[in-house]
């Protein structure tokens, strides 16, 4: 499911969001 | 910057004072990549300007599951034009 976490073994935590739909569609 | 199909923006206002700075890359056209991109969310991360690299996240996010090895360089060239273009405006400013 998004806005999901996930921490890598290194310590960066990526945190995973719904991209804008207008972003999605860029020329 | 070259358009590899993968976005990466700032997902904060960058004052140009601290070394690190929230990043926002996700896949524009999934098409240009080798391996299938595990969901098209918009990937957030905070990334050192002076300590690390583009290739340092590029392979972590392989390694934590978001993208297929084969589009390491792509993921890294990605990060990499826009850490270039945040460090060229912060020396504007300086």
């Amino acid at each position: 499911s998004l806005n999901a976490q996930v921490v890598h073994s290194a310590g960066r935590r990526f945190i995973v969001s719904p991209v804008p739909e207008s972003r999605l569609r860029e020329p | 910057a070259e358009d590899t199909g993968v976005r990466v923006e700032l997902a904060e206002e960058d004052h140009g004072r601290k070394s690190t700075i929230a990043l926002r890359l996700w896949v524009e056209d999934p098409k240009k990549l080798k391996g299938k991109p595990k969901d098209n969310g918009a990937i957030e991360f905070t990334f050192d300007l002076e300590k690390e690299t583009p290739e340092d996240v590029a392979q972590e996010m392989v390694e934590s599951g978001f993208f297929h090895e084969s589009d390491v360089k792509i993921v890294g060239k990605s990060i990499r034009d826009r850490v270039a273009l945040i460090q060229w405006r912060r020396s504007r400013i300086r």
